[in-house]
């Protein structure tokens, strides 16, 4: 038995928002210790992983490993449905496996049950790094506030929509695009006295091309934190990262463009 | 031009 409780706006949604028009389905797997959802867009070019321990969600309750598969679209459009107000459930039962119910209960004990199938997900074999994986394959890594990351994920994904660069150095961070009618690069200097909020990690220069579109689908969603944190490699794709609650965080995998 | 590579030859476990 699962029973997920759901805020509009809340991190769960904010995800399912984001990938709505990349991924028909998001799996997710709950065990008594908490909620892993996982959505890889058609393509196989970009994944986000959401990882929500059982102590950060208030309400949670899950007595077994389930795993399914959620149909994107119709949990959106039912959460878009509710208002603000209500409080959401999402719930898988023994009675009804195969199936999720979607229940929204207004201020005024007012109900509305969604009821929807599940769908196979079949993204098991997808296997994401862990901490050691990142640390040997990750050559850098750099720190900075989410706002100015969306703004510039916007602002690359508007200017050039197909190829993108991010270039990282011990001094300094660059983001490139490419347009039609030009190029735009972004340079940000590591700043000596304030390391809290910008902050570059790098152990040898990297660069690193990828498409700028699915960077900006995903830059919304890291605002749900003040900070993201860019994991860069020569070999491997371009990890986003930021923390959600005390021990809960969002990840996203854009796949490399590599040069020939 | 670059080839995009897609996420199955990094994180596709067999």
């Amino acid at each position: 038995m699962l029973e997920l409780p759901l805020v509009k706006g809340d991190p769960f949604h904010h995800v399912m928002e984001a990938i709505l028009d990349l991924s028909d389905v998001a799996h997710v797997v709950c065990t008594t210790r908490g909620l892993n959802l996982l959505a890889v867009d058609t393509k196989h070019l970009a994944i986000v992983s959401l990882l929500f321990p059982a102590e950060d969600f208030k309400g949670y309750t899950c007595d077994e490993y389930i795993s399914i598969g959620i149909p994107i679209r119709d949990l959106v459009n039912a959460i878009r449905c509710g208002d603000d107000k209500d409080t959401i459930t999402l719930k898988v039962g023994e009675e009804n496996f195969g199936t999720i119910t979607l229940s929204f209960v207004s201020p005024e004990k007012n109900t509305v049950d969604y009821e929807f199938r599940l769908v196979d997900a079949k993204l098991e074999r997808f296997r994401l790094p862990d901490r050691h994986f990142l640390r040997s394959k990750y050559q850098g890594s750099v720190k900075m506030p989410s706002v100015e990351f969306r703004r510039i994920c916007k602002c690359l994904s508007n200017f050039g929509d197909e190829y993108g660069v991010i270039s990282v150095t011990d001094e300094d961070l660059t983001y490139f695009a490419k347009g039609t009618d030009g190029d735009v690069y972004v340079e940000y200097k590591q700043q000596e006295e304030d390391t809290t909020i910008f902050k570059i990690d790098v152990r040898e220069p990297v660069r690193l091309a990828f498409n700028p579109k699915y960077l900006n689908t995903f830059a919304k969603v890291f605002t749900l934190s003040g900070q993201v944190k860019l994991f860069l490699s020569k070999t491997h794709p371009l990890m986003v990262e930021c923390k959600i609650g005390q021990k809960g965080r969002i990840r996203c995998f854009v796949a490399p463009k590599v040069e020939p | 031009s670059p080839t995009q590579k897609t996420l199955d030859r990094f994180f596709h476990s067999s």
